[in-house]
């Protein structure tokens, strides 16, 4: 249905590899996306991006009107999915370690929904609406292949993939980037029903973290706050783009690989 | 068999009972919702409503619809609205009243905060099992983000992270006094 609903013609006489037409720079690392415009991945009802994220380096968390799959090409790292509903799993006890941290040394408490720790050839999926996060914890580049299912059902929006950003300023990112490059799209048809890709381009760049689209009165009151720390998560002369450095290690919850060892061997031993 | 199952399926639910409310604050309001759970013939239809109390000056806490589009109808009072489109584009900011009907589209975000009078709404939901995800609260994206990406997210201290994560206990709707921690 939805296929039908956004597609009025898959008029395709050849295909053409394409290789990513737009490349955005933050502080700690590079996203490329490919034309969104192009025939091909229109009549799929696809778009897709490619992060390449340093060595400690953080994705900021964002949520999509469209499902993806993540696929690790290169690296190790965490990802993290907050998923609407669930408990905060990950809780701190007075045993419990910090991944990142030197030895087993205590700190305070801290609880969070499951992270999960990826590394290359991993699949990730995430729903419509959920927000993730990804963090290269790992010695090398961390890289990142991101499918967005626009045509999905789950999406009701229009065939667009949009991201909307928890955090960070994409605006001043994508204006202020070091080295970027900004390719023209050949071929690339509007739709009577959306945005022209000139548009659609500006409207990318005029992004920002949603919360600061909030008054900060409101925000202050929703998060029961004060004025000032509002104004912060609201982001708004924050210059380093979608792709963020750690200034020390990240640390969170995670449970020892030999833990997660002894528990399986453990339960082999039962059954 | 087909009277047996379409043809007899119940059409009605009444969801102003304010004994039937699936969120209840006491100093907030309360929201019912009606979903293909509740009534199994929005499965076919592939909608839902939900109808919602807010006392006065109360908030209901920022959230987007996950899976669907809302369109709300103010059935009494006024409140305040503001909507937050992909870019962190505020595109509605203002007072929605009485017989006024305002859509908010699918994983925008939205605040209301009620007027002096309170706020009373309908939502219809274009998904027979409509989800909010609520960016603030105890149930909500932020408790769900460990402490340190936080941090480095909003450049704050650790202490700012903890505020932000627990300062405000309450679920969905939020009483206006500040006290929900």
């Amino acid at each position: 249905q939805q296929q039908q609903r956004f597609q009025t013609e898959c008029r395709i006489n050849n295909l053409n590899a394409q290789e990513p037409g737009r490349r955005v720079e933050s502080e700690a690392g590079l996203s490329e996306y490919w034309n969104r415009n192009d025939e091909q991945f229109r009549c799929a009802g696809v778009d897709l991006v490619r992060h390449t994220i340093q060595r400690r380096g953080l994705l900021l968390p964002s949520f999509s009107n469209a499902p993806r799959l993540v696929y690790v090409v290169q690296g190790r790292g965490l990802h993290g999915a907050a998923i609407p509903g669930c408990p905060e799993t990950f809780q701190s006890e007075s045993s419990s370690q910090f991944r990142g941290e030197q030895g087993s040394q205590r700190l305070s408490r801290d609880q969070h929904q499951k992270v999960r720790e990826i590394r290359e050839g991993d699949v990730v999926a995430i729903p419509a609406g959920v927000a993730h996060w990804i963090y290269n914890d790992g010695e090398s580049q961390l890289i990142v292949m991101i499918l967005y299912d626009t045509s999905n059902q789950a999406n009701q929006l229009d065939e667009n993939a949009r991201r909307f950003y928890l955090a960070g300023n994409p605006h001043q990112q994508q204006q202020g980037g070091r080295q970027r490059r900004r390719e023209s799209w050949p071929g690339s048809r509007s739709r009577s029903r959306s945005q022209s890709p000139e548009e659609r381009e500006r409207s990318q760049q005029s992004g920002s973290n949603i919360f600061s689209g909030f008054d900060e009165e409101f925000l202050a009151d929703s998060f029961n706050i004060d004025n000032e720390l509002a104004m912060r998560i609201q982001n708004r002369d924050d210059q380093r783009g979608i792709i963020v450095t750690v200034e020390d290690e990240l640390r969170v919850l995670s449970p020892q690989s030999r833990g997660e060892e002894r528990e399986e061997r453990g339960l082999d031993r039962d059954n | 068999g087909v009277e047996e199952t379409f043809c007899t399926l119940r059409l009605k639910h009444n969801i102003a009972d304010a004994q039937r409310a699936d969120v209840y604050n006491e100093r907030g309001g309360r929201i019912t919702s009606l979903n293909s759970f509740n009534l199994p013939i929005l499965r076919y239809i592939q909608l839902s409503a939900e109808r919602g109390v807010l006392y006065r000056n109360a908030l209901v806490a920022p959230h987007y619809n996950l899976n669907s589009h809302s369109v709300i109808y103010v059935i009494r009072g006024n409140a305040r609205l503001q909507v937050v489109g992909e870019n962190g584009q505020n595109v509605f900011d203002g007072e929605i009243r009485e017989g006024q009907a305002l859509t908010v589209p699918q994983n925008f975000a939205v605040i209301k905060k009620a007027g002096n009078q309170g706020f009373e709404w309908v939502a219809f939901k274009t998904n027979d099992n409509a989800k909010i995800n609520a960016l603030a609260g105890r149930l909500s994206t932020m408790r769900a983000l460990p402490e340190d990406v936080l941090i480095n997210a909003y450049r704050i201290d650790r202490e700012e992270a903890r505020r932000l994560k627990y300062n405000r206990d309450e679920t969905t709707l939020f009483s206006s006094d500040s006290s929900g921690s």
